[in-house]
């Protein structure tokens, strides 16, 4: 699932 | 995740893999600018505070602490056991105006007036640019060695990569944050004249060297 706002980037 | 992420975390992870060997089997720090190494140091620790209080995978979190850790022991081996290896006469960019530049656009471009939201943001935008006295180092010196200009293009393909995941995300999640959308771009402009000497010289088994 992604989160919001990019933060399960590196 | 997708592919181009994946492999852009390889791709980033393998860089540092690289500049470690380089200095290791040089026993040798020359041509690495202390101030880009430095400002990577500054990103990671400013990007990754979310660390004990947002978790996402066990993935994510170990290659945010090697990301931190590694930085860390560059800078802290450039400055002791290597200190003697690099010339800081070479390194002149002027970082102040990096890290100011960075703060100010932070402040001023932000999705959240928050505390760890303004510093990842502070980070996004320092990346952006903290290649810049590692490129202004060679402008200088006009070459680098060939492992050198591998550990560059890694570090710049990571991010040339997140470009194109970004707009993979945004085409099949509908996901969109401009911010690091346009510090990608930003960066990958900044590298368009060392990845054209890379691809016409370094991947041919020539020397990088500047024309």
């Amino acid at each position: 699932a992604s989160v919001a706002g990019g933060k399960d980037e590196l | 995740m997708n592919v181009f992420r994946l492999v852009a975390d390889l791709m980033h992870l393998a860089s540092i893999l690289i500049l470690l060997l380089k200095i290791r089997k040089t026993r040798s720090a020359a041509g690495i600018s202390f101030k880009s190494q430095l400002l990577y140091l500054i990103v990671f620790v400013t990007r990754y505070l979310d660390l004990f209080t947002h978790w996402v995978s066990l993935y994510n979190t170990a290659m945010k602490v090697f990301f931190i850790a590694s930085s860390g022991y560059i800078v802290y081996q450039m400055q002791r056991r290597y200190r003697a290896t690099w010339d800081p006469a070479l390194d002149t960019f002027r970082i102040e105006f990096l890290l100011g530049g960075a703060a100010v656009m932070s402040l001023i471009f932000h999705t959240k007036f928050t505390f760890l939201e303004l510093f990842w943001t502070y980070s996004i935008w320092l990346e952006a640019v903290a290649i810049l006295p590692q490129l202004f180092q060679m402008s200088r010196t006009g070459e680098a060695e060939t492992i050198t200009a591998h550990y560059l293009f890694a570090l710049g393909a990571y991010r040339g990569l997140y470009v194109v995941n970004w707009i993979y995300r945004y085409a099949t999640e509908g996901y969109w944050e401009w911010i690091p959308f346009l510090a990608g771009m930003v960066q990958t402009v900044l590298y368009a004249d060392f990845f054209y000497v890379y691809f016409s010289r370094v991947m041919r088994g020539k020397k990088f060297e500047l024309p």
